[in-house]
């Protein structure tokens, strides 16, 4: 019973209620919790750790949602129409952090390319992923050009999120075969979350269509390709890919990739649905 | 004062209608893995469904029915007052694999109380 979701209190009122023989009361209790469990879509009951992180993107988008949401707030105007349409259709949001015991860093040439596997597999088969973006925290680089300077060709970097479909087989090369998902340019002097549509693998991952080996993240500087590693290194830092190219480790658990997903599971309204109802 | 007497004796009882209930997470140690929001106004039905039923009481036909015929037959109950109307909410929480979810739970809040 302590690790259920009813009460220790209310189990024990209702045993010594006399209603029922103990057995019975025990197995009434149980099935009341095995409807409990199910209504949240829970195993068991959740027993987080203290030290859980909850992204902050997740509460913002609760607050998005929520009927005493702000909406007119900077931050949630900041998270964009991506976010918002997708919502649209889902009635299930959920997020992900990488197993970094999985992860494989490369720098080369000016490039830094990062290896992510993130663990779908608490998904359950009935949720459909309508849409996923891929979050990654970008700080902006010291001494980079202002966003009006005529120097501003020489502060970008691309930003290229590949889906990894397999290594090679009988091949002496260890690059994995990849396909792209979403690119962008981005400018070094903004700080700022960038958002890569990843719906396409993470519906097949999540359809059983597919393999997940996860996703690749690849740094490059377009005109800085001749440039010293060092300097090349130090670019790439700021992007946060990998917490050996962060810095300051107590913001690292707010600041690392973060993959959300958004899902129906055929139960009832959107999240964005109630809000506009409320 | 007989009646006051008689009033409690048979004291008025209110016809139904939708309470304030304010479900405070904390209270069933939920707070432990619901993040946001800490509780909610879920509201609850209760109240007499007398005869004859009132329009606002929102009963069916057959509530109606059955309330005439408790009238004349008290073994009969009359008819229950129950939600006719119920709305969702978002919760924001940790899942047995500490992984975070917002999800849209429908059919959490009583918006409107009525005679079945």
């Amino acid at each position: 019973g302590a690790a259920g979701l009813i009460p220790e209190v209310g189990r024990r009122k209702f045993s010594e209620s006399g209603k029922q023989s103990p057995e019975r009361s025990e197995s009434f209790l149980n099935e009341f919790e095995l409807r409990l469990l199910k209504m949240f879509g829970l195993g068991r009951r959740p027993t987080p750790s203290k030290n859980a992180v909850v992204p902050q993107y997740m509460v913002d988008l609760y607050h998005m949602h929520s009927a005493n949401g702000d909406h007119s707030t900077k931050r949630t105007k900041s998270m964009g129409k991506h976010a918002e349409r997708a919502a649209s259709k889902a009635n299930t949001i959920r997020s992900f952090h990488h197993e970094e015991s999985m992860e494989a860093l490369a720098s080369l040439k000016g490039k830094t390319t990062q290896q992510f596997y993130f663990n779908l597999t608490s998904i359950p088969k009935e949720e459909l992923i309508t849409s996923a973006e891929l979050r990654i925290y970008r700080d902006q680089v010291i001494g980079a050009a202002p966003p009006n300077s005529s120097a501003l060709a020489g502060g970008l970097h691309r930003i290229n999120i590949y889906e990894i479909f397999g290594v090679p087989v009988g091949s002496n090369s260890t690059e994995p075969l990849v396909r792209l998902l979403d690119t962008r340019l981005v400018q070094d002097s903004l700080s700022r979350w960038e958002s890569f549509d990843v719906s396409p693998a993470v519906s097949q991952w999540t359809s059983g269509q597919g393999p997940n080996h996860g996703f690749m993240v690849e740094v490059l500087h377009p005109e800085h390709e001749e440039m010293d590693s060092e300097h090349s290194q130090r670019r790439n830092k700021h992007v946060r890919v990998s917490r050996s190219l962060h810095q300051d480790q107590d913001s690292w658990p707010q600041a690392r990739p973060l993959l959300v997903t958004y899902g129906h599971d055929g139960h009832g309204d959107s999240v964005l649905h109630t809000r506009q109802k409320r | 004062q007989a009646l006051r007497k008689q009033r409690r004796k048979h004291p008025h009882k209110a016809s139904c209608k939708r309470h304030t209930l304010y479900v405070d997470f904390s209270d069933v140690q939920w707070n432990e893995w619901i993040v946001a929001p800490a509780g909610y106004h879920a509201y609850y039905c209760q109240g007499e469904c007398p005869f004859p039923l009132p329009d606002h009481l929102n009963a069916t036909n057959h509530a109606i029915v059955q309330t005439l015929v408790n009238s004349v037959n008290p073994s009969i109950p009359r008819a229950c007052c129950v939600p006719t109307e119920l709305s969702a909410i978002s919760l924001l929480y940790l899942d047995e694999y500490e992984k975070v979810i917002l999800k849209n739970y429908q059919d959490m809040v009583v918006e409107g109380c009525g005679c079945r």
